[in-house]
């Protein structure tokens, strides 16, 4: 089982958006994928029509057993998609809560780990979809995770954000005693204003080793999509954002295969 | 002096570019304006080139001191933006770690209001740039605002997430004793997407009486504005964004006096 977290503390730079079309087309290529939210918010869970504040079970539930997690606690909150392939663990507004409530006791940040490897043999991908903030719930999600996918806004604001999350993730890596390779992925893309074109110029200059060497374009069809509650590339395969993501996944699972 | 605050829990709405613009028309106007960040991730410092990460002083300077301020503290922390009217009070990122270090002390809900008033005779107007996140600095900018700007991105998951913006207005309101007006204004608008003309028809439903009667469309512009450090109006007055939101602030001037 393969685990990737996608992650930024900038928000609205396609996080959610990059989880759910990675997550579709690896399931359209016929593999078993898990979508975990660890976002109060809920974006994903909400996307799927479900309402995180009104869930029984969740993400929540995991972090509330802390260091013993039943062994089929996992199982048991797994939702339907309307993707065969696509399960999904939703998210609860209650997880905004677990900060202060857990930040005395330590040693939570790898609730999320635990949980994951009851479910090793039942899924070839987990997709993590994490809050815009640096907190215990993307620290889970880094500890957890093989591989880091960062998508980044092709803008001025978002690069500078980018520093930081380069600093959280030096962090966590300290913590981890091992690597935690990443991919930097251009978001939004819009080639008619200098902006977007300079910025893309900036980060490929600034990130050379990590860098995936394309970028998504601005695709209304995704707004399409979320409204519809449909993987993009089951909304339409042919699109030029579900595209570019292919394209993604394709240097992805390259740089997988190389370690 | 009027003080309104600008926020949503969710990101990449639109907060920041409200915040720079609307303070800049209103600095255009001959008004004095503060801008106060509050996100730690401080985009709206980035944007006029100070660095979150590097800066000797900011707000979070104001937690620091907690119930006693010192008088010219506040007057201490202000910055220049390269408009003569515009004065801005920039984020660190430090401010991610009052969550913990405060939760357990209470009362620390309204330092940012006692701060404000120490300033009161300075400025006309303040403008709060919050972060998308329900917690402290969240809470200080809605206990201090008289007025709250709720940008909204014309699209499905945004309007998931106004419900629960509104969840936490009703609670700050019956903490507050009085009041907080509010007005939800749609962003992003994209004439060209079904996603974008049925979101903001939903919104327009959902919430007739609080919805300004306009909304912000998408303009390339805003990035090269954030990119120049400039607020949009001193880059090109004329584009349609600046247009939109000068709109807006006449809608805004005028709710102002009815009460
Ligand atoms: N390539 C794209 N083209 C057009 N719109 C996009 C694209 N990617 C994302 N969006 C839209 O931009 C908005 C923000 O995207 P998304 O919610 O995925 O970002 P996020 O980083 O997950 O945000 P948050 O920080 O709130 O979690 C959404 O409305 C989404 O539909
Ligand atoms: N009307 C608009 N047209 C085009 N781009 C816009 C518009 N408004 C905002 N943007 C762009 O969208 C991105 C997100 O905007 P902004 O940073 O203001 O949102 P935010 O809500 O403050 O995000 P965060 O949740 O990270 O604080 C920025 O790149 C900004 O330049
Ligand atoms: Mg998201
Ligand atoms: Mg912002």
């Amino acid at each position: 089982m393969h685990v990737w977290a996608v992650a930024n503390q900038k928000g609205g730079v396609g996080k959610t958006t990059s989880t759910v079309t990675l997550g579709g087309l690896l399931a359209d290529q016929g593999h078993q994928v898990l979508l975990l939210d660890l976002d109060p918010h809920g974006s994903l869970t909400s996307y799927f029509k479900y309402d995180p504040d009104g869930l029984q079970k969740s993400a929540y539930d995991l972090f509330q057993q802390g260091k013993n997690i039943p062994k089929d606690l996992p199982e048991s909150l797994l939702m339907d998609t309307g993707h065969d392939r696509l399960k999904l663990i939703p998210a609860s507004t209650a997880l905004a809560t677990l900060e202060r409530q857990v930040s005395a006791q330590g040693g939570m940040g790898l609730v999320i780990s635990r949980a994951l490897a009851l479910l090793w043999n039942r899924f070839d991908y987990v997709l993590i979809d994490s809050p815009p903030v640096l907190g215990l719930l993307m620290i889970n999600a880094l500890a957890s995770a093989q591989h880091l996918i960062i998508p980044v806004q092709t803008e001025f604001l978002a690069i500078k954000g980018l520093e930081r999350m380069m600093r959280t993730l030096n962090m966590v890596t300290r913590a981890r005693k091992n690597e935690l390779p990443y991919t930097v992925v251009p978001t939004l893309y819009d080639r008619r204003t200098q902006a977007s074109v300079q910025s893309l110029r900036l980060l490929r200059n600034t990130y050379p080793e990590n860098i995936w060497n394309s970028m998504i374009p601005v695709d209304t069809k995704f707004r399409d999509a979320s409204m519809a509650g449909m993987p993009p590339s089951m909304l339409d395969s042919q699109s030029r954002g579900v595209h570019a993501y292919n394209v993604l996944l394709k240097h992805l699972l390259e740089k997988q295969t190389d370690h």
